[in-house]
């Protein structure tokens, strides 16, 4: 009997020679913790999904990353976030998208997958249905970042066309 | 963009991922998110996927699909090849033909080929933990029974 478990924080063009070594220490410690959390639910011997959303949560709640607290902006200033989540025992499967005040959108997206007929929700819906359930929220503070509100506001300067926003997908 | 993808010692698959989209989005775009099938998904069969990147891109090759069911197809064939050629020459091929990351990578060649990008990571029944990426880097790790435990950007 053997486990395994892989994770990633996002993708990107990134350049060695910009990041220093404090940040990419503060990532490694990071993903680590995430690593970490995800295998002592396999090594325990607990199931596949429980090690995913183990190792996604403390991801989520890290303002590193784009996802839950630290995501990045909308063009109208909010933290829109989505997640996924498949059982590979009966493909079983639940998604969000649009969500804006559920604290860990990778537990909703669990919930939609055991206790609903669907597979994918979207904003208000999915939220009330996360009311129902009883999943934790979070104000939009919690989610806010500097440093991805700076961002944005870089983009607004670079970019006001809709066009180049969109590079017209939709 | 996080994500995370497991083999359990039941030998069950499961993959997950989360994200915030794509700075500055605007009307209700939601080809960011990890939409089942493109960005995440898992069957006990093959592997269990999770991806991060343009969005867009990875819907239109259905990414995370399109690896499993390949794999899947695959890991068929080597079963119908163990008939014939025995069952430890198969399972020998298997072990040391790399189909997982073979498979992975072509289908992350064919979103690079359409102007996309990003990464993939996966697990397989056997255990691999795999990624594939056409950018500069990815935050990663991965870790297994056997020891294996590591984290890397670039």
């Amino acid at each position: 009997k053997h486990w395994s478990i892989a994770i990633h924080g996002g993708a990107g063009t990134m350049s060695p020679d910009k990041m220093t070594p404090e940040k990419r220490a503060e990532y490694e410690v990071a993903l680590q913790t995430a690593l970490d959390a995800g295998k002592a639910v396999l090594a325990n011997g607990g199931s596949a999904v429980d090690a995913v959303k183990a190792a996604i949560i403390p991801m989520e709640d890290n303002p590193l990353f784009n996802a839950g607290r630290g995501a990045v902006f909308t063009w109208e200033g909010r933290n829109e976030l989505d997640a996924s989540i498949m059982d590979g025992r009966d493909r079983s499967a639940g998604a969000v998208t649009g969500v804006t005040t559920i604290k860990n959108p990778i537990l909703l997206a669990d919930k939609v997958r055991t206790d609903s007929p669907h597979v994918f929700l979207m904003g208000e819906g999915a939220e009330q249905f996360a009311a129902e359930r009883g999943l934790e929220t979070a104000p939009p503070e919690w989610f806010a970042t500097e440093h991805r509100r700076e961002a944005l506001e870089r983009m607004k300067a670079e970019q006001v066309s809709a066009l180049e926003v969109d590079h017209k997908f939709g | 963009t996080v994500g995370a993808v497991a083999l359990d010692m039941d030998g069950n698959l499961a993959a997950g991922t989360s994200t915030g989209g794509m700075t500055g989005k605007r009307w209700g775009r939601i080809g960011d998110s990890p939409v089942i099938g493109a960005g995440t998904y898992a069957d006990n069969r093959s592997c269990a996927v999770s991806a991060t990147g343009w969005g867009e891109y990875f819907i239109r090759v259905g990414v995370a699909h399109e690896i499993c069911t390949r794999l899947r197809v695959l890991f068929e064939g080597v079963d119908a090849m163990s008939t014939e050629v025995g069952e430890d020459e198969a399972q020998d091929w298997l072990l040391h033909s790399n189909l997982a990351q073979g498979v992975s990578d072509s289908v992350m060649a064919e979103v690079e080929e359409l102007g996309g990008d990003g990464g993939v990571i996966l697990v397989t029944p056997e255990g691999d933990a795999l990624f594939s990426f056409n950018t500069t880097g990815m935050y990663r790790g991965r870790a297994t029974s056997d020891g294996v435990n590591e984290v890397a950007i670039f």
